[in-house]
């Protein structure tokens, strides 16, 4: 279990990084980054959004709002994540995705928990902030499934968006748990089969908000790096949605290399409080799932 | 979809920014305008100047919404822009055929 | 109601709103714009200067009215801003689905 | 008829007007606007000096146009001001009931 605590603080730590490392070069392409800052290894700041060197995006913060709601409520609550989407809006975010603004639009009007499908959900909003719900089923496959979904209808409702979320969530699980790479991979033969879309060997090298894009992306640099900062490096470095597909790298890699893996001098540049955060709600989530409720 | 275009007193500006804000509304197009108005010839006060001529700066709000907001939207700029003094300004709700985000190409209520 | 905007040469204004109050018209929200015509490249006077670039400064006026007052109106921005000459502009009606005096709430043409 | 209003980054004006040129279009009215949206206001260089302020400065064209010509605007349009990057704008379209050449009292799309 120990073991396992480390992992899962490894995650969400893994993933604020991932999103702090990402965030400057969210929108530049790999060719610009390169002019710019030759190989990005450092967390910079600056950026679209102007950052703090350190500061994390929505991707942390929506995490961040799953977290705490599913803790608070001692257990599942959409409506308290939906909730706690809404009162994060009106405090003026950094940042906001168009598609996560619309559907938590909708719940703050009408009070409705699910977005209606439509062909242009298929962005990653939802599935870059789907950890807390692995963290939480961890044990529990047909729990994950049912939580990463009906999580991911607030905004997002899109076979695609589904697959990358249920996917994610079990390769998280397998991390944790201590399975390997290999298996992990075997373990994405069926979101492969049941959407080729996602095959990412040959890696074309796009790395946009598409969801297909960023988990291509995510994979190839999971499966091809040797260490947690080889993989994050590689993955911020080919631009596009650089802060997202850094946090759910980052989320990955942290849930399979632990704590250790972590570059000290990336977390020494991050934000105190939102370390502190991350680590005490991974560790009442672990303890509140199937794996962590055994013991 | 409509276009709700409302002409408001340029100080009200922040504050129905920050009401539209709370119902997760963000996108407007602002211009600045002249307004001529039924009131005419009366002073009004403009960045702590008397205006004594007939007409007065406004500031026009463009913002597109999907058809389920516009009411929600109305209500929170004519509860945000009023004063109950005269000039306090009109909301015009005009149809909107087809939006499209020019970034990404999508269309609907999806663009906006 | 509709919306009627109007694209006039800036210094027919004040010719154009007169007219317009002598028919009872009063509100109007007016802004300055640049426009850019068919007959490209053209020399205009405008404030005493000859514009040989592309654009040349307009006035666009919109006015809010009820549907029986749209061809008066029309008709008299037509007549008054007309010169005969290249750049007089154009008049837009565009459907106006509703209007609401901010100042009190009222709705329609009781708003306009 | 309809009347199709683009909001679009100020530098894009000239490209998307030439791009305009090419496929007959000349006609068009320009506004300076500020926008509010995903792309936040900060020090921009615009005109040569340093912004700080909460809004981007934008452009907004209306363009007349006759129904058969509308989805090659708005794809002239959209090809041309895109970047790909946050702030590129919006394509509204909005019907036009009527239009009116000021200077010769023609009517419809031979106005426009
Ligand atoms: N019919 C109209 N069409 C367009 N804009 C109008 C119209 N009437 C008024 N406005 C705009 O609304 C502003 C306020 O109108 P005014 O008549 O002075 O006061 P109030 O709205 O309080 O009755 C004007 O300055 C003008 O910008
Ligand atoms: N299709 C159009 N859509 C919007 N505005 C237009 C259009 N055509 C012309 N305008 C506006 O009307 C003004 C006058 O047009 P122009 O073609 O120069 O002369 P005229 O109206 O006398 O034929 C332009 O400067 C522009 O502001
Ligand atoms: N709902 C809306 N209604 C009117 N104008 C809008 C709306 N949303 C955005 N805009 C205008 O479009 C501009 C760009 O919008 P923004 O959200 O920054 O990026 P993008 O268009 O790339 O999604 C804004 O600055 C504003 O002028
Ligand atoms: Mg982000
Ligand atoms: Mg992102």
């Amino acid at each position: 279990m120990q073991e396992i605590l480390s992992r899962v603080k490894a995650a969400f730590i893994g993933l604020a990084v991932g999103d702090a490392l990402g965030a400057p070069v969210e929108f530049l392409t790999a060719h610009e980054i390169k002019a710019k800052y030759g190989r990005l290894e450092e967390i910079v700041g600056g950026g679209w959004l102007r950052l703090k060197a350190g500061q994390v995006t929505d991707d942390t913060e929506m995490s961040l709002c799953v977290a705490r709601a599913i803790v608070a409520a001692g257990g599942w609550d959409l409506q308290g994540i939906a909730g706690r989407f809404a009162a994060w809006l009106k405090t003026k975010p950094i940042d906001v995705g168009d598609t996560c603004r619309k559907g938590i639009r909708n719940y703050m009007l009408k009070g409705e928990l699910e977005t209606p499908f439509n062909q242009w959900d298929a962005g990653n909003g939802a599935v870059m902030r789907l950890l807390p719900v692995a963290l939480f089923t961890m044990g529990d496959d047909a729990l994950l499934e049912k939580y990463a979904v009906a999580q991911a209808h607030l905004t997002h409702n899109h076979p695609l968006s589904d697959a990358a979320c249920v996917y994610f969530g079990r390769l998280v699980h397998l991390a944790v748990l201590g399975f390997s790479k290999a298996r992990m991979r075997r373990e994405l033969e069926g979101l492969i089969t049941e959407y080729p879309n996602f095959r990412f060997d040959p890696y074309r090298g796009l790395s946009t908000g598409y969801v297909v894009d960023t988990m291509q992306t995510v994979f190839h640099y999971f499966f091809k790096a040797r260490d947690f900062e080889e993989c994050l490096v590689g993955t911020v470095n080919q631009g596009g949605d650089a802060d997202t597909t850094g946090a759910i790298a980052g989320a990955l890699a942290g849930a399979y290399y632990g704590m250790e893996n972590i570059p000290k001098r990336w977390i020494r540049k991050m934000d105190r409080k939102v370390m502190e955060d991350v680590v005490t709600l991974a560790e009442r989530l672990i303890t509140m799932s199937p794996t962590g409720m055994k013991g | 979809m409509k276009l709700i275009e409302a002409i408001i007193k340029p100080f009200k500006l922040d504050e129905v920014k920050d009401a539209l804000n709370e119902i997760g509304i963000e996108g407007i197009t602002v211009s600045e305008v002249k307004g001529f108005g039924r009131q005419k010839g009366h002073t009004e006060l403009y960045r702590g100047a008397e205006y004594v001529v007939d007409f007065i700066p406004k500031v026009k709000l463009e913002i597109a919404v999907a058809d389920e907001l516009v009411s929600k939207v109305v209500e929170t700029i004519q509860n945000t822009a009023k004063t109950g003094r005269i000039g306090d300004g009109k909301i015009f709700i005009i149809p909107l055929e087809e939006a499209v985000r020019i970034r990404t190409g999508e269309k609907g209520s999806e663009a906006i």
